[in-house]
């Protein structure tokens, strides 16, 4: 008889077969979490599923949420030395589980590392939104800096713990979540040629790729954790 | 697929059955990362009185079946699973997202007369 894959999916907690127009790329985090599970499912090994060793955190459904934000003042050429101005908007209301928030981890790629373009040094600028604004045109109201810090070069991954977003989630359920990222040159009286920097520029807008992987505790999936007697 | 029973076994004893899901086969392979497939084994098989004192049976079912003998209108022991283990799914929705959910006692991995 013909497999009822509809049961299977409500069962899986799906409403239907999603259809992806294309997959996304996988970050090496989970394909690291889902490749031990399957050994240790092959080796018999007993798995404590509801804790994610990988990330230290408790949790029974790990959640890669793109960014869908939009870039500032594309048009303008760079000014006192602020290289990048984006909105990152992450739809929270996607959360499948609806259980606890134990994990809100933003990860901005700068693109891949390579010997070529080692400079310029750049400034990361990390602040909430207050007032998002008009959708793509007018630059929203910050609220708190979350974090800003010196990175050697525009390369390679930078991740971010947002434990505030996850205690906000818990509290209030946030619909979504807007971030207002700023990249600067920072001065360097070396290299000091501006085309550097614009060609900097140019290929951050192009490569710059966000995403935040959140992790969710159902205490009805997850028994409360056995903790080892000492 | 079924996967075969190791030869020399009693078919009709209650033991673990084997079956693959390929999520190919269910056109899933389009939105599944991993795994490739599901385990769908399940438990079938006779439970006499002699299966119940050895493997990894449970001691009411020793005792049911020892009533069983007495006065056949009590049930025998029925063959159930004795060890489960969960799954893990990596897999992407229809919003861009990546998700890696896992799912407790979803795989039988041990049968026993309960």
């Amino acid at each position: 008889s013909e497999f009822q894959d509809y049961d299977f999916l409500q069962f899986l907690g799906l409403e239907k077969a999603p259809s992806p127009h294309r997959f996304q790329p996988v970050p090496r985090i989970l394909r690291k979490i889902i490749r031990a599970r399957e050994d240790a499912a092959a080796s018999g090994a007993s798995q404590d599923l509801c804790y994610v060793k990988e990330l230290g955190v408790r949790g029974n459904l790990l959640q890669l949420l793109p960014d869908q934000g939009f870039f500032l003042n594309t048009q303008k050429p760079p000014q006192d030395g602020s290289c990048l101005q984006k909105v990152l908007y992450f739809n929270l209301s996607a959360i499948q589980e609806k259980g606890k928030l134990t994990l809100a981890q933003l990860t901005l790629d700068l693109g891949p590392r390579s010997y070529y373009h080692l400079r310029p040094e750049l400034v990361v600028a990390l602040s909430m939104v207050k007032d998002r604004g008009a959708w793509g045109r007018s630059h929203p109201a910050l609220g708190r800096l979350l974090t800003q810090l010196s990175v050697p070069g525009p390369q390679g991954p930078l991740q971010f713990n947002l434990q505030g977003v996850a205690k906000d989630w818990n509290r209030n359920r946030l619909k979504n979540l807007d971030l207002y990222l700023e990249i600067l040159v920072k001065e360097d009286r070396y290299s000091g040629v501006n085309v550097q920097r614009e060609n900097a520029c140019d290929r951050l807008v192009r490569s710059l790729h966000a995403s935040l992987l959140v992790a969710t505790l159902n205490p009805k999936r997850c028994h409360p954790s056995s903790r080892k007697r000492r | 697929a079924a996967i075969p029973v190791p030869k020399g076994f009693c078919r009709n004893l209650c033991h673990r059955h084997q079956l693959f899901i390929s999520f190919q086969d269910l056109g899933w392979h389009k939105w599944v990362i991993a795994p490739k497939g599901f385990m769908a084994n399940y438990c079938h098989g006779d439970c006499p009185f002699s299966m119940t004192t050895y493997s990894n049976s449970s001691n009411y079912a020793f005792m049911q079946a020892l009533m069983h003998r007495v006065d056949p209108k009590v049930p025998k022991a029925v063959c159930v699973p004795t060890k489960l283990s969960p799954i893990s799914m990596l897999y992407q929705d229809s919003d861009k997202n990546v998700i890696l959910r896992h799912y407790e006692d979803m795989v039988v991995d041990e049968c026993g007369c309960g």
